[in-house]
């Protein structure tokens, strides 16, 4: 997380932090045995990755703290329309990881709720986006063992659209902004997420309530002026979350 | 031998050349015979021969043996011989003879057609013929009965027929009276019976019946008064029963109803040799044992509920809503007990005992409160709750269950299980914005 700030305690209880073959990556508790992340962050490849190689880590604030305390998944569920083997397409980055047993919730472990029924992602509402990724810029890339915490505006699709236009110019393949995507940032620059953070949740909140409007997924760099945040759109891909948690 | 065939019971007999005019110088005789232990009717149907007095000349003679019923002439009109007219002549015995006769000449103004005559076999009621004169004394020294053609000898109760089959001889032992009521009473009742009589009678009924002796009659028992008050020395009825002092009975006065507590009963009716007792008469009876009547059973009840329980009687308890039945600390599905021919019920009455529906469900991520105590006990009422603030309970917070009368925890909403729901999207600490 780029330009954010450190979450205080059992703030983002949904935050999981994900160690695939030892890279960094994000998710969110959906269930009480259920994890959703980005499909990307479980794929080398065109292969989903061995369950055995997937640490789970819930209820972090540091990274240093606790680290025994991982759980292993009992399966992987990558979308099944998500292919990105050269990362140029980013469409259905998302993924769902089943635990061997079912957490109990208090204070620091807590779900994230699905979006609700006709959910809108409305321009200009701010969400939060939240993570253990680097925290510095692409000149100088800290990583961060701290819980760090970002509130960013929805962006038009239009609008993205266009700052990937403007990129595309000096860059050869660019991924495209589809429908199943929604961005997010400041046109400014230096807020952003950015690499670990991927997977991670990036909520709106109604009537009190977190909802998972976003999956971390990707982004032309972190934190460029007149560059925004790409996120899963969660709201498209609700009955597909149903539909596996029910079958497995 | 070729046997004799049955004589008939019926036959017609008339004069030769009828209707023509009989011959003369006739002499003609019939035998009739019918079956032994009838006597035979003869009647005219029509009787015409030469009148004359004393029927002289030409006459029809009826005997019976060698004794003559009748000698008949004559017509219907005349005014000499013997007309036997419309009635018919009755045989003391099973035969009858017919003689006709006539001489020489006729009355050349009449000619005379002779005799026709139909004759049946009438059954003799021996019962009521007089004594015979040899000496020999009734046919039945009891009962006589009368049969088509013959009759039967019978005895009164006490009694046997003897081989000569019309006389009886005393015997009144081994009588077994067995079936639910009857009547029984002394040799020859009302008249005396011989002395030195030792009769037994055995009233032997199901098990699970008692019987009642009912000396409805007169009862005449001679008693000897001495000292002590009524003796019964010579003549007695003995009423004994089994296991228990046997009664003897005499005098004048009757027992009236014996209550016997027992399915089984001898009586031994004595006479000396001197005395006189006119003898004694009974009916008896028979009712089912009685079961005591069942208690109240305390959060159940007893069907059906009666004054008196006897054999063979089956009654069932059932429980009240939310009681189980128990007996021998074991729990039924049902219970129903007979009353036994010994006058118990074969099962002892069970408990009820009130229901529980276990231990609630253990919920997982929250717990169960008791309401009304901690107890599982039918109506007993509890509440489960979750761990707050990160589940919340399937129906509201609010929904109780309560221990029914199927031993189930039952809520007021139709929730089967309750279940914990996490609550999401709701961290217990905000990230506070200060700045601005």
């Amino acid at each position: 997380i780029i330009g954010g700030s450190d979450a205080p305690d059992d703030t983002i209880p949904w935050q999981v932090l994900l160690s695939v073959s030892g890279d960094r990556g994000g998710g969110m508790v959906i269930a009480d045995r259920w994890i959703m992340t980005a499909a990307h962050v479980l794929m080398r490849g065109s292969q989903v990755v061995p369950s055995s190689t997937v640490r789970i880590y819930m209820g972090l604030n540091e990274v240093t703290e606790n680290l025994s305390a991982y759980v292993f998944p009992s399966s992987l569920h990558v979308h099944p329309e998500y292919h990105n083997p050269r990362h140029t397409d980013f469409n259905n980055d998302i993924a769902l990881i089943k635990l061997q047993d079912p957490i109990t919730f208090h204070s620091s472990i807590m779900p994230v709720c699905l979006p609700p029924e006709g959910a809108e992602y409305e321009t200009g509402v701010i969400g939060l986006v939240s993570g253990f990724g680097t925290t510095g810029t692409i000149n100088k890339r800290i990583l961060t063992n701290k819980l760090k915490y970002l509130n960013l505006p929805l962006v038009s699709q239009q609008t993205c659209s266009a700052s990937m236009t403007s990129l595309r110019r000096g860059t050869s393949e660019i991924p495209n902004l589809t429908d199943n995507m929604f961005c997010a940032g400041i046109p400014e620059g230096g807020k952003d997420s950015c690499q670990g953070d991927s997977g991670g949740p990036f909520t709106l909140t109604e009537n009190g309530r977190f909802w998972a409007a976003g999956i971390v997924s990707w982004g032309a760099n972190c934190g460029m002026k007149d560059r925004y945040g790409v996120y899963t759109r969660v709201a498209n891909y609700v009955n597909w979350i149903k539909k596996t948690m029910q079958e497995n | 031998c070729w046997p004799l065939p049955d004589p008939p019971m019926h036959g017609e007999v008339h004069s030769p050349g009828y209707p023509r005019p009989y011959p003369h110088n006739l002499q003609q005789q019939w035998d009739l015979h019918v079956p032994e232990g009838y006597q035979i009717r003869l009647t005219f149907t029509h009787l015409d021969i030469e009148a004359s007095a004393d029927c002289y000349y030409d006459s029809l003679s009826v005997l019976y043996g060698e004794k003559l019923l009748g000698k008949f002439c004559g017509n219907e009109n005349s005014a000499d011989g013997h007309h036997p007219g419309n009635h018919p002549i009755l045989s003391p015995g099973n035969s009858l003879k017919l003689k006709f006769q006539t001489d020489g000449n006729n009355p050349e103004r009449h000619q005379n057609v002779g005799f026709s005559a139909q004759y049946q076999a009438i059954d003799i009621d021996e019962c009521s013929a007089a004594e015979p004169e040899d000496g020999s004394g009734p046919l039945c020294s009891q009962i006589c009965l009368n049969t088509l053609g013959s009759y039967l000898c019978s005895c009164h109760h006490g009694y046997e027929l003897r081989s000569d089959q019309r006389s009886c001889v005393l015997s009144c032992s081994g009588g077994l009276f067995d079936e639910p009521k009857g009547h029984l009473s002394s040799p020859g009742y009302p008249s005396p019976p011989p002395h030195g009589v030792s009769c037994q009678y055995v009233i032997a009924v199901e098990s699970g019946f008692t019987i009642s002796l009912n000396f409805t009659d007169k009862f005449n028992i001679e008693s000897v008064h001495t000292e002590e008050g009524r003796q019964c020395l010579h003549h007695w009825l003995e009423v004994a029963i089994a296991e228990e002092k046997s009664i003897k009975l005499c005098g004048d006065e009757s027992p009236g109803l014996m209550h016997i507590n027992s399915n089984v009963v001898r009586l031994n009716y004595h006479t000396d040799d001197a005395g006189q007792s006119s003898g004694w008469s009974l009916d008896y009876s028979t009712q089912r044992v009685k079961c005591p009547v069942p208690g109240n059973i305390a959060n159940g009840r007893v069907t059906p509920r009666l004054t008196e329980y006897f054999y063979r009687d089956y009654i069932y308890v059932r429980c009240d809503q939310g009681y189980k039945i128990m007996t021998g600390g074991q729990e039924i599905d049902s219970f129903s007990t007979m009353c036994q021919s010994n006058g118990q019920w074969h099962l002892k009455l069970p408990e009820c005992h009130l229901i529980d529906c276990g231990e609630p469900e253990p919920l997982l991520n929250g717990g169960v409160t008791f309401l009304s105590g901690y107890q599982n006990q039918y109506l007993s009422v509890i509440q489960y709750h979750c761990n707050e603030p990160f589940y919340f309970l399937l129906g509201g917070a609010n929904v109780t269950f309560t221990c029914e009368a199927d031993r189930v925890w039952r809520s007021s909403i139709d929730i089967v299980s309750p279940t914990c729901i996490p609550v999401c999207g709701q961290p217990t600490k905000h990230i506070s914005y200060y700045q601005r």
